[in-house]
């Protein structure tokens, strides 16, 4: 189980790698094992330099390179081993329009190996689904579910309800 | 192997008994700010085993019986079922479809079901222990916890990796 | 030193209770002195009803309930005791449209008593402002001031950068 | 009394001297994700006397410092000036602005000064004392950090309070 360790951990790193270039157009990430010599019980560092810039610890990142980092790892593990479905709760709510767009494309990527379940506020998250399901609470404190838009081929033509930005 | 339905009935804000239809590909969930989207998604980790109170923000697991509202009186019960699609045969039993339900009562007992059938939550976790479904925590990222693999420390991330060995 | 800290508690308490019947359009909430025996030691409880919603634990509420509940509380303190100034760096990332149009109200409200610098991706909130300042990257990781937009009587007409939303 | 200007050079990402003017009232502060706002945030908190690399997601001082991109070399100071309105006389100088400087160097000492003249910290505490500047830290909400009042302990919000009282 060493060995299928190492090679979870080498495969994770090179998507990792790959989809950090990919969500940032350039720069560099990888991981890295604390010990080497105990790969068993090694603790992981995660390195990381956005394009152009100096590479410092991850903690002097942004709020919204922060989040994109980590969704290049977590999408990078998705990848070397999928789950059946992903819930993601308003995972783009520090992200610019400009990463929003990139994330979207990510998850329609990887929504063709699995099944995707967004909440979230954003109109270009929203664009990006096949389904979407409103949930109201017309009387207060009772949640309710209404209007389903789907459009099997193509993007969703709804305009989007008022309580979204 | 993909989510098909979502069935809450006196789940948190869930009073009466809502159905969410999910598709292969993206499904986004919305509305306003505490309308019900994380309930729904707490819906999704409490019907799959969740035994954790904390991880679905009460202090004891009754909390996620509808409480009543200042015009509803509270329940005494919560239901969620999920259907399942399983069509390429990943769950071991015999059917298209498996439908997982899970029933709290306020004495704070769970009741677990497959396809209607009372069995055990050990049942559960057995059935799904091939597919990832419920064990693997990259699959569902909560509110607000997105940039946690990199704040947490070196040690503590090693998990994630080694779900996806 | 005992009765200082009993009498702003008491104003703070005032203020916290009338602030988040403001934003949540009704609801009650309150600060609850854990021991009232020790006063300058005791800890403080924060009770949190939204409208029509049943009285539970501030835990249970949502993402944007919690940063609305949070907002009336320190507002509520500065209301107490302003200081000249007051930074607050994406605070408005968990909120609705509807709660957004709600805070950005607040903080011009209270721009009488302090200045408020502002750090936000979302347009409402930009709105409100009297000044925009613009940093960018054009250099990589190099960081720019530009485009003050100024109007003093009136709100900001100039069309928003397109890395907001 | 209120803001009116602050000056960054060689702080964090912004490597040539740059301005920014504040008025009373609400000023916002706009771009995309990585671009250097919440840096502006930092230079803010920092030249009130910061003293904790963590509280500006450093794990040293000299982080605060340019420390190099792919095209420029890092710098061996940093210096934020900001100047405030004292029109009102809420500081105890006989001047109308009264301007406060830090500067740091590479081997990790900081420089203060008021109005450019040398000093130590402890005379830019005592300045600002009855002000309440730099000492409230409701003055200041942090990225991501809104509902940290809520999700506290009891016992470690009782100091929002004592800064009030
Ligand atoms: N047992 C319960 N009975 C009734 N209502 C409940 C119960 N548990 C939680 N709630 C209510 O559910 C609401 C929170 O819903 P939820 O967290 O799903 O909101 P949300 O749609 O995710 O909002 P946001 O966009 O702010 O994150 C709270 O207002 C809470 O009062
Ligand atoms: N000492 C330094 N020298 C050069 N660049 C630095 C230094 N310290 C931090 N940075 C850079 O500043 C950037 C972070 O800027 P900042 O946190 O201000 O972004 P932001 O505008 O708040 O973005 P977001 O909207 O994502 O929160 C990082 O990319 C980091 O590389
Ligand atoms: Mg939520
Ligand atoms: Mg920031």
């Amino acid at each position: 189980t060493r060995s299928m360790f190492v090679e979870t951990f080498r495969k994770v790193n090179e998507q990792f790698g790959r989809l950090f270039r990919s969500l940032f157009d350039g720069g560099k990430a990888e991981l890295i094992l604390v010990d080497e010599r105990d790969v068993l019980e090694s603790g992981i560092e995660i390195i990381a330099r956005p394009p152009g810039k100096k590479l410092q610890s991850i903690s002097l990142l942004s709020g919204g390179e922060k989040a994109m980092t980590a969704i290049a790892l977590l999408f990078a593990i998705r990848g070397v081993k999928p789950s059946p479905f992903c819930v993601l709760d308003e995972i783009d709510a520090p992200l610019d329009d400009s990463n929003i767009g990139r994330f979207a494309r990510l998850v329609r990527e990887s929504s063709r190996n699995s099944q995707f379940i967004i909440v979230t506020h954003n109109r270009t998250t929203i664009a990006t689904s096949d389904i979407v399901h409103g949930v109201t609470m017309e009387e207060r404190g009772i949640s309710k579910q209404i209007s389903v838009r789907f459009e099997k081929e193509g993007r969703l033509s709804a305009k989007p309800e008022p309580a979204l930005r | 192997m993909h989510l098909k339905k979502l069935e809450l009935f006196g789940f948190k804000s869930f009073l009466d008994r809502t159905g969410f239809n999910f598709e292969p590909g993206v499904t986004a969930i919305v509305g306003p700010n505490g309308c019900g989207k994380t309930n729904v998604v707490d819906a999704i980790k409490w019907v799959l085993g969740e035994q954790s109170a904390l991880a679905l923000r009460g202090s004891h697991m009754g909390d996620v019986i509808f409480n009543g509202t200042d015009g509803r009186k509270p329940l005494g019960m919560a239901e969620v079922s999920l259907v399942l699609d399983n069509e390429d045969g990943s769950v071991p039993l015999d059917y298209s479809e498996v439908m997982i339900t899970r029933r709290i009562f306020r004495s704070g007992e769970s009741e677990y079901f497959i396809n209607k059938t009372p069995c055990r939550l050990k049942d559960i976790n057995e059935l799904f222990m091939d597919t990832g479904i419920g064990t693997r925590s990259y699959s569902l990222i909560e509110q607000g916890k997105v940039d946690l693999i990199l704040s947490s420390r070196p040690e503590d991330r090693r998990f994630l990796f080694e779900e996806a060995a």
